[in-house]
């Protein structure tokens, strides 16, 4: 499904270069369930916005579907991000002046789904997260766990066939991150939704079917697991 | 050191009333390594910032070392603030057009620390939080977890002697994590700094000599355990 091939990430600041990542190379499957793990600061942050086509790489090429990325025009790409990629950002980057149901419901109004399929769908959803008494809250008026609840909805709503996640329980309680991840692996059980996400979480890890070993930007282990 | 009788907190939502906490009794001794534990938006931030005199109660008292904090003057608070109280946001607040250095020398510059004492304070929390080779970043030029150890940096310069951290280990790795705690429980064990913080990790409640238990704004708990 998606293919990272010899990648690398710099990152200038003043006169020195960060080399955020270094010669990558992954291929993800379509159906997977894969985490990767590391010490903060050793790029999953990095590499997930390259996956999901937010930045673009220094050097190497990055597939999606076969297509090289590079090569994409730049509507192309945004029909991608917003068809067949959810992303949640590990800062929620949630919109301030809308409710949790505008929130949700953005990314329907730009790819012009009708009003009642979107009420049908963000109502669904925010159900799922266990938000249907925060309807009407704006961000700044939840809390840490709640605002990455409505970010994790915001990124199943337009049913991806990809969805990207950095660190999606890292405010969350045990047995609030637990319902959302069973969540999440219906959709890859039943749907055949691809999951790559970031996490500190060993409990998180467990619904992984690889885990992908980051350390200082280059890929340290591969580590296949029972799905 | 700090006692909350009866404490409430509302929140007005349109014509809604929220009741994040209700009848909240609490005392905490000095030099307690105190966990608050609870469900995603059950009142752990909304309690940590009535402690940390950032918000004020509803209805109750908050008392600071035997000074009700409702009768002080907004000097006095915030000198309290300052000097006394070192607090951890959830999501950080640092000030984006700063570097690192520059963000954890911030309140030195506000009590007029001299500048030679600023850099000698500044370089060794630097070095206790790992980020001596990212001096010259600014937060978005950091990653998560670089940013929560720089407000955990920020936290402690002014050598306060209560610490006040919402999930102070959210973005972090177990290995930075545990190193970050044991800094903690050194201040805490050596220069007998209280620390009140919330998570939802069990490995770091073990570091806690009292946990409590909050759910849908009541206290459900107190938890004693070994030092
Ligand atoms: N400004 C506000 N207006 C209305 N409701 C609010 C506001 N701020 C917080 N709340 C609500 O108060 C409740 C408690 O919020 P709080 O941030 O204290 O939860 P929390 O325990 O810190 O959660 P988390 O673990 O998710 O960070 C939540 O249900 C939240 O939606
Ligand atoms: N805009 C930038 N300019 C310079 N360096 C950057 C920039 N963004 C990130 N970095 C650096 O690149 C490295 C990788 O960052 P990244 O955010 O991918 O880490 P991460 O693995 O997600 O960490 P965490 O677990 O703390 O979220 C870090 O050392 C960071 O300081
Ligand atoms: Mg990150
Ligand atoms: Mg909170």
């Amino acid at each position: 499904l998606l293919q990272m091939e010899n990648v690398s990430k710099d990152y200038q600041l003043g006169k020195a270069v960060i080399h955020a990542l270094k010669n990558i190379n992954l291929k993800v499957e379509k159906g997977e369930f894969l985490s990767i793990v590391g010490p903060s600061g050793c790029g999953k942050t990095t590499m997930l916005n390259l996956m999901g086509c937010i930045d673009k790489p220094t050097s190497g090429v990055l597939k999606f579907q076969e297509a090289d990325l590079a090569n994409m025009s730049d509507n192309a790409e945004a029909d991608l991000r917003l068809g067949k990629i959810g992303f949640i950002f590990q800062s929620f980057n949630l919109i301030p002046v809308l409710d949790i149901f505008e929130n949700i419901e953005f990314p329907l109004i730009l790819n012009k789904t009708a009003k009642r399929k979107r009420k049908e769908r963000v109502d669904h959803l925010i159900d799922i997260v266990g938000l249907s008494e925060f309807v009407k809250h704006k961000p700044d008026e939840l809390s840490g766990g709640q605002r990455q609840r409505v970010a994790i909805a915001r990124s199943l709503v337009n049913n991806p066939s990809v969805i990207i996640a950095d660190e999606p329980t890292a405010n969350l309680d045990s047995e609030t991150g637990k319902s959302i991840l069973e969540v999440m692996k219906k959709l890859n059980e039943e749907e055949k939704v691809t999951f790559i996400f970031s996490t500190h979480n060993p409990e998180v890890m467990q619904y992984a079917t690889r885990v992908v070993h980051l350390r200082d930007g280059v890929i340290s282990d591969f580590e296949k697991r029972g799905a």
